[in-house]
C-alpha cells in the first residue's frame, strides 16, 4: 500500500 | 484528495477537452504542436505502466485511461486525419523533441527514487512532462497570434500545473511524511515555463484583446 500510495497523483 | 488536486485534475481534463473540441469542431489543428502532443502521449504511456500493477482508486484508474486514450487519439488525428493533417503548421513546429526525450531518459537513469523499470519510467515521465510544453510555446511564439481555443488550451494546462503546486503545499502541511521532491521540483520548472505565456494571456484578458505573443 505504501508503494502504491507513492504515485497516487496523476 | 484535496480540493486543489481535484481542481488541478479537472483543469487538466478541461484542457484536453478544449483541444479535442477545437480539432473536432474546426477540423483544424493550426497552432497546435504535434511534437508536444506526441510528448504527452509518451508521458502518459510511460507513467501509467502501474495501471495494471497498483490499484489506487477507480477515479485514478479511469483518469489514467482517459489521459492515455485522449493523448493517443489527438496524435492519431493530427497525423492521420486528412483535413486535420492539412492544417498542421509543420514548418513552424520544428523543435527537435527527440532530444528532450533522450535527455529526460538519461536524467531518469541518473535521478530516480529506485532503480526499477517502473520507477525509472515514472521519473522519466515526470521530467518529460515538465518540458513537453516547450515545442507548443515555441510554435505559438513563432506564429505570433493565437486563436481563442489554442490560447485556452494552454491556459488550462498551465492552471493545472499551478493547482498541483498548491496541492503539494497543502499536502506538505497536512500529511505527516510528504516528500516527493522529484515531482515537486519538476512541477516547479514546468509551471515556470508558463510564466511568460500567462503574462501575455493576462494582458490580453485585461485589455479584452486578442492574445498576441511578441516575437
Amino acid at each position: 500500500a505504501e508503494e502504491a500510495a507513492k504515485h497516487d497523483e496523476l | 484528495m484535496n480540493a486543489f488536486r481535484l481542481a488541478g485534475d479537472i483543469t487538466h481534463l478541461i484542457s484536453i477537452l478544449v483541444l479535442l473540441l477545437k480539432i473536432y469542431a474546426t477540423k483544424s489543428c493550426s497552432g497546435i504542436s504535434l511534437k508536444t502532443q506526441e510528448l504527452y502521449a509518451v508521458v502518459f504511456l510511460a507513467r501509467y505502466l502501474d495501471l495494471f500493477t497498483d490499484f489506487i482508486s477507480v477515479y485514478n484508474s479511469v483518469m489514467k485511461v482517459v489521459f492515455i486514450l485522449s493523448s493517443v487519439a489527438i496524435v492519431w488525428c493530427m497525423r492521420r486525419h486528412r483535413a486535420v493533417k492539412r492544417s498542421y503548421d509543420k514548418e513552424l513546429d520544428t523543435f527537435r523533441h527527440y532530444y528532450l526525450v533522450g535527455a529526460c531518459f538519461v536524467f531518469a537513469l541518473l535521478v530516480h527514487e529506485k532503480f526499477t523499470f517502473q520507477e525509472v519510467f515514472w521519473a522519466f515521465s515526470i521530467y518529460l512532462e515538465a518540458v513537453a510544453i516547450i515545442p507548443q510555446l515555441v510554435l505559438l511564439q513563432r506564429s505570433g497570434n493565437v486563436d481563442n481555443l489554442t490560447g485556452q488550451y494552454v491556459f488550462f494546462l498551465g492552471a493545472y500545473r499551478a493547482l498541483y503546486i498548491l496541492n503539494w503545499i497543502y499536502r506538505y502541511f497536512t500529511e505527516a511524511k510528504f516528500s516527493r521532491w522529484i515531482a515537486c521540483i519538476s512541477g516547479l520548472v514546468q509551471t515556470a515555463l508558463y510564466a511568460d505565456f500567462f503574462y501575455y494571456y493576462f494582458l490580453s484578458w485585461k485589455n479584452n484583446a486578442k492574445l498576441n505573443l511578441p516575437a
